[in-house]
């Protein structure tokens, strides 16, 4: 089993080789794959390791080639159904983020108990639905992921209706830690500005 | 030079003896640590040899002793003082995220260009006013932090108002490189979606 600190650098390393490869670099070195996400390059090495053979010492790693194979080992396949459930600012924000269709995460339809938001589309094409109806629809279009974007509250009950339905993963917003038994990543913007806090503190010295 | 990676684990480590703290739990072994934030506890005794000794081997770490002791070192001071550019979906869902204040992250007014936002308020307390005031706030109430929360497009400019004002810390959501001299932490949901995916792939085996 792959620690998660190594499948969150994998997706780190893909991300940087993604937009290498927008700025047309070839190779790269694993010291400049290293600078560039502030790691230390036989971190990079070893890593990689896992996964077989990649560079040639000295030469360095094609671009291409590496961002083609992580791509296989992390799973990025073509596309992945995803429903969202809560409409209010987090889940207009996410249907309307250009990236995530880009990156092949697309959103099947949000969820709400709103009475005042059932039937408005929060983005184009994404039609808000009543939440009574998720764990058929999860069923009936075989989605794979939910974003749970509703108040702490109604965060467990909503995982358990997702979890009903078929679901395989979750992506959690609500400040709760959720009882499931798939898989389950938090998003929490307090966690980054106490990175970012973190950084100012340590360059003041 | 501490590397970012042992900084975000330094950062994570909090949050997790916080929680602690608030299960009652009074000491734990770097074993236990370990499980619950899917590390080795030979990480976890590494990262923490950099600061010095904090636990007897056998006896385990006090929570509230390391809780205090590396919210010391990551400056988890009293007060951060942020202002938020941007104030739409994510602008909104941020400054109504009860957590912000809780941890001593406190915003003290939203900015925008859409004359039909200016003199509202985004949440109780925190007004929207017009961008090109921006600079003069932030130097006349020595805010720390930015929030970038506006297309692609404005950010880098945004950024730049934020740095003349002397900002020491940018939080962007806009899916574009920053060129700052202050550190900038970056959020993006795709990221945090790649690993998830990876997650569910590695667990079908
Ligand atoms: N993790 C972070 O960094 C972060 C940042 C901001 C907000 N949040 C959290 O994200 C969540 C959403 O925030 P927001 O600003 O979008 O809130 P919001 O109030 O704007 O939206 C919540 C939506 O959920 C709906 N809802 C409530 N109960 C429901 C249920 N049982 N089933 C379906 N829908 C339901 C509401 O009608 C509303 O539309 C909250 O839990 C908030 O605390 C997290
Ligand atoms: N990183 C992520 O995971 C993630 C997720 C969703 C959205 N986003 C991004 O976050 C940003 C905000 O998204 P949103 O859904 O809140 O968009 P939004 O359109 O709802 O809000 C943007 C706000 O910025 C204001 N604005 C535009 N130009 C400005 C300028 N020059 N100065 C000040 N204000 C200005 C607009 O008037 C609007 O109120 C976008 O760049 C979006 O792509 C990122």
């Amino acid at each position: 089993k792959i620690p998660r600190t190594v499948s969150k650098r994998l997706v780190s390393y893909y991300m940087c080789l993604e937009k290498l490869l927008d700025e047309g670099v070839e190779v790269i070195s694993s010291e400049e794959l290293a600078r560039r996400l502030d790691l230390k390059a036989s971190q990079i090495r070893k890593d990689l390791s896992y996964f077989g053979e990649f560079g040639r010492r000295g030469v360095g790693y094609k671009v291409e080639f590496l961002y083609n194979r992580i791509g296989e080992i992390i799973g990025v396949q073509k596309e992945w159904k995803i429903v969202l459930v809560g409409a209010g600012n987090i889940g207009r924000a996410i249907a309307n983020y250009a990236a995530m269709r880009e990156r092949g995460f697309k959103i099947l339809a949000a969820f709400d108990n709103d009475p005042q938001k059932l039937g408005t589309e929060i983005a184009p094409g994404i039609l808000v639905r009543d939440v009574r109806e998720l764990e058929d629809f999860v069923r009936e279009n075989n989605v794979e992921i939910g974003i749970v974007a509703v108040p702490a509250e109604a965060a467990q009950e909503v995982a358990e209706r997702l979890e009903k339905g078929g679901i395989v993963g979750i992506l959690n917003f609500a400040p709760v830690k959720l009882k499931t038994t798939v898989p389950v990543e938090n998003v929490d913007i307090t966690a980054s500005l106490r990175v970012l806090t973190f950084e100012i503190v340590r360059r003041r010295g």
